[in-house]
């Protein structure tokens, strides 16, 4: 059985990449360095604005306060997308 | 709204639901009335009926688990992730998790420590939106918007876009139905219009076969006891609330295999029981049976034919349900006072 991750020190990175991961489809893992730092910035990008687009938020492509406090809320552990 | 991949739904509209395993935060009932609750929400706005069942193999299993609990998506412990379901399908399609390491309530209410919305009503009737055949919507008012709705003291309900969702998948409510059932009542054709009739508080409920129908209307509430073979049931708020009695218990000869008809008359304190052609008086206070009974209908009630179906009490009168007609008779003037086709009573 695939077993949670511990959270890294730096939660808020990692929560939110697991929270984008989880219900928007993010996957990092799939490129090779050092492509993966520029490309895997770029695709995070993309998906913090599919989620701001789903929440109706400025589509900034960033984790600007709104974000987060979206992210933070409680919520249905059901994909937003590609459900 | 939004549906799945090829739009699954569950073919039969009769859907199975049980709670495996609750949680230790709420009593059993509030667990029970909470999903109630929810699943009327739905069921509300569609043709859906939900049946609970003590089954596994139920469609739609309920479950509280935190952590990984036997599917791929582990909980992640109080707060964020509050409960996910599935969509419908075999085994664990349909079914609903909900996140043990929250703290459940059954009121709206805030944990605030966690920071997270703990109410069950709100979480099962977003995730029995997924059961059922929806992803989320953008739509902030709907139940099905990822994040649960801040709904502290709006009454809970589906919105438009829920609504319009749902009913793509499965229709409205049984309008048809409702009708179907109406026009069958109209259609009664038996040359015995009832079984039985009674007063339900402020409702006259008709007994025929296996239907039993509800009239409401401004009467006094009367009381009858509705008698099948020589067996008779007290019922309080329709729930059976003695074992069968014997009818023999009231005093009617061995030879009385069942009772036609009962009507009180309270005025008098006394219950008339119709058995075949005859009729006895029961004295409530006494608790027993008058002297000179049984009696000949035709003798005594004026107007009425030989035998009675059913019998009720109405603002001062008595009718008499026989065969096709029902006969309002004044006990007053010892006569009857209006003869009305028996289909009348069913808006018919």
């Amino acid at each position: 059985f695939y077993t949670p991750r511990p959270k890294r020190p730096d939660l808020n990175s990692s929560s939110q990449q697991d929270y984008l991961k989880r219900f928007y489809s993010l996957n990092l893992g799939d490129h090779r360095p050092p492509v993966r730092s520029v490309r895997s910035a770029s695709t995070m990008e993309e998906k913090i604005q599919e989620m701001q687009n789903f929440f109706g938020l400025k589509e900034t492509g960033n984790m600007d306060p709104h974000t987060l406090n979206v992210m933070k809320e409680a919520r249905c552990g059901d994909p937003d997308v590609d459900n | 709204f939004a549906f799945y991949p090829n739009r699954p739904k569950w073919k039969n509209h009769i859907i199975t639901y049980t709670i495996a395993r609750y949680t230790p935060d709420m009593k059993k009932e509030d667990v029970e009335k909470s999903v109630r609750s929810a699943l009327k929400m739905w069921s509300d706005a569609t043709p859906l009926k939900f049946i609970k069942i003590n089954h596994r193999k139920a469609d739609i299993v309920f479950s509280f688990s935190r952590r990984t609990h036997g599917d791929f998506f582990p909980f992640d412990g109080p707060g964020g992730v509050l409960a996910h379901a599935f969509m419908p399908g075999m085994g664990m399609g349909g079914d609903v998790h909900f996140d043990e390491d929250e703290t459940w309530t059954m009121t709206l209410g805030k944990n605030w420590e966690l920071n997270t919305y703990s109410d069950l009503l709100s979480v099962a009737a977003h995730e029995l939106g997924h059961s059922l055949g929806l992803t989320h919507s953008r739509d902030p008012s709907a139940i099905m918007y990822p994040n649960y709705r801040h709904q502290s003291d709006a009454k809970y309900s589906l919105s438009n876009d829920d609504v319009r969702g749902i009913q793509t998948l499965y229709g409205g409510p049984n309008k048809k139905m409702e009708t179907q059932v109406a026009s069958k009542k109209c259609d009664l054709t038996f040359p015995q219009l009832f079984d039985a009739v009674t007063l339900i508080e402020n409702e006259i409920c008709f007994f025929k076969n296996r239907y039993n129908v509800f009239i409401s209307s401004q009467i006094d509430a009367a009381y009858d006891i509705p008698a099948k073979g020589h067996k008779y049931w007290v019922v309080e708020q329709l729930k059976m609330k003695s074992r069968a009695g014997s009818i023999y218990e009231y005093g009617f000869s061995s030879r009385v295999r069942r009772v036609d008809a009962a009507v009180h008359v309270s005025e008098y304190g006394k219950t008339m029981f119709f058995v075949g052609e005859f009729y006895y008086r029961y004295d409530e206070h006494n608790r027993r049976m008058d002297p000179g009974f049984p009696r000949l209908i035709r003798n005594d009630w004026s107007g009425v034919p030989r035998r009675v179906d059913a019998a009720f009490k109405l603002q001062g009168s008595i009718f008499l349900l026989c065969g096709t007609k029902s006969y309002q008779y004044d006990f007053r003037q010892k006569q009857v006072v209006n003869v009305i086709p028996g289909k009348s009573w069913l808006g018919c």
